[in-house]
């Protein structure tokens, strides 16, 4: 399995994940 | 529904027109409206301006006014359509329906596209990428050598640059994200899909209540 660096991006980063917004309730 | 109709929606009325934004997104007219609800509670937090600025932005998405993250000032910045540094009601709309279900993937695509292209010199570069590995890295307080992340963004160009001139133009970005679609998963929020479950408090407190007592 070969490592990619957007795959890293999208299941790491907190500040591109935008459903934090909406578990503020 | 009574309680939604946009005529009692006078509270947005310094805002932009739930119908028009309705029209031109993926929502209905009565999701603009729970959508505003959030976007109060966003926009009043620290300010109280009904504009979002960042430190309220990154208050809502870590509980933390301050704190830094590459990757929440690039949304930031893509929703700050007029680029004058607060985002507002319809910006706010407007961009959160990139990240609606229902919304073609072709425009996920593009809007993750623009977030990469930290410069905006419409490529993704190999530095700039390098620069992504090292914040998520550093995001998750991991460490990893020089070489370890030089290898990672390699590996990364060997699969997404077709033509191998060193950078991610959005034709070769298109392919690469069509194909890894896992690439795409936090451009959808399912939370968009309900966003009148996920915000009842609209329809419990809008209406002529507030506005005549």
């Amino acid at each position: 399995r070969t490592c990619n660096a957007f795959q890293l991006i999208s299941s790491m980063s907190s500040g591109f994940d935008l459903s934090g917004m909406f578990e503020s309730e | 529904m009574g309680c939604v109709s946009s005529k009692q929606f006078k509270r947005a009325a310094e805002h932009e027109d739930p119908a028009i934004l309705a029209k031109e997104t993926t929502f209905s007219v009565s999701e603009v409206e729970a959508l505003y609800e959030l976007f109060k509670k966003i926009s009043h937090s620290i300010f109280k301006d009904g504009l979002i600025h960042k430190e309220e932005f990154q208050l809502a998405l870590f509980r933390n006014s301050n704190k830094k993250n590459l990757f929440a000032d690039r949304i930031f910045d893509l929703f700050d359509l007029k680029h004058n540094g607060v985002v507002d009601f319809g910006e706010f709309v407007r961009s959160l329906n990139i990240f609606h279900p229902e919304t073609p993937l072709a425009e996920k695509i593009s809007f993750a596209f623009r977030l990469y292209d930290l410069r905006g010199t419409g490529y993704i570069e190999r530095e700039e990428l390098y620069e992504m590995v090292l914040a998520i890295l550093n995001e998750s307080d991991l460490f990893l050598s020089d070489d370890a992340v030089e290898q990672i963004v390699d590996q990364t160009f060997k699969q997404a640059d077709l033509n191998g001139d060193g950078k991610i133009d959005p034709d070769e970005w298109k392919a690469f994200a069509s194909k890894n679609p896992a690439l795409l998963k936090n451009m959808t929020l399912p939370y968009l899909k309900d966003i009148t479950m996920a915000f009842p408090s609209f329809v419990l407190n809008s209406g002529v209540d507030e506005e005549e007592l």
